[in-house]
């Protein structure tokens, strides 16, 4: 899973 | 993104120009915490290091994110300089003293042992979601020590505990319009954090209906 998407907010 | 993140992430960067407004038409920083102001530093260079293996043209998310990352680590690191530097002479130095080992300690110690996935950067990231969530003691604690605080310094606390309250309603919505949303590690951190504005909300809310400058008891 990309780091993204688990960290999606500020 | 719905309007709760999007008023929170407004709302941060309008504490931070409030911030920086007090400091350059006052010029000075006296019931600023210098503590509290590196120890966002701490937190945005730790949260944002994906910012080194991210590419910011992937989507529009990642472009908003992205800006906002690179403004909150500028604007603090500025803070920081006309702090240490520029007003030096009117920081208040002798009151400005909670031990922030306090903080980084415990912070350093949760990241480590909870965190989502067992890698470096997740445990940087959960270390930053902890140390975020006191970093605001020391200034609370200058404020409590001095008593009384300037018109702008009380807006720009006021101003973050406002984007706090934002952010646990923006959860609350992803909580019951995205399935898969279990953020835990922000669920407790963001509350203790929104939690510790309480008081200093009470007293704000008193002295702005009496139209006075903010003063504890």
């Amino acid at each position: 899973m990309l780091y993204e998407t688990l960290h999606d907010e500020l | 993104m719905n309007l709760f993140r999007l008023g929170g992430d407004l709302l941060h960067v309008f504490s931070i120009f409030v911030l920086t407004l007090k400091i350059k038409t006052s010029k000075n920083v006296a019931g600023i915490s210098l503590r509290t102001q590196q120890l966002y530093l701490l937190v945005f260079c730790t949260r944002y290091l994906d910012l080194l293996f991210t590419n910011p043209f992937r989507s529009g998310l990642t472009m908003y994110n992205t800006v906002f990352k690179i403004l909150f680590i500028a604007s603090s690191a500025y803070i920081v300089y006309l702090m240490r530097k520029k007003y030096k002479q009117t920081y208040s130095v002798k009151d400005d003293t909670f031990r922030v080992e306090f903080l980084i300690v415990p912070a350093c110690l949760a990241g480590t042992l909870f965190h989502y996935r067992n890698t470096f950067f997740e445990i940087v990231w959960a270390f930053s979601i902890y140390m975020e969530s006191v970093a605001i003691i020391p200034q609370l604690y200058l404020l409590q020590k001095t008593g009384e605080v300037e018109n702008l310094t009380s807006h720009y606390i006021a101003c973050l505990g406002g984007y706090r309250a934002l952010y646990l309603l923006n959860w609350v919505w992803r909580f019951f319009t995205e399935p898969r949303y279990r953020h835990w590690i922000e669920w407790i951190a963001g509350t203790i954090q929104t939690a510790l504005y309480a008081d200093f909300f009470y007293y704000y809310f008193l002295n702005k209906t009496k139209g006075q400058k903010l003063k504890l008891p």
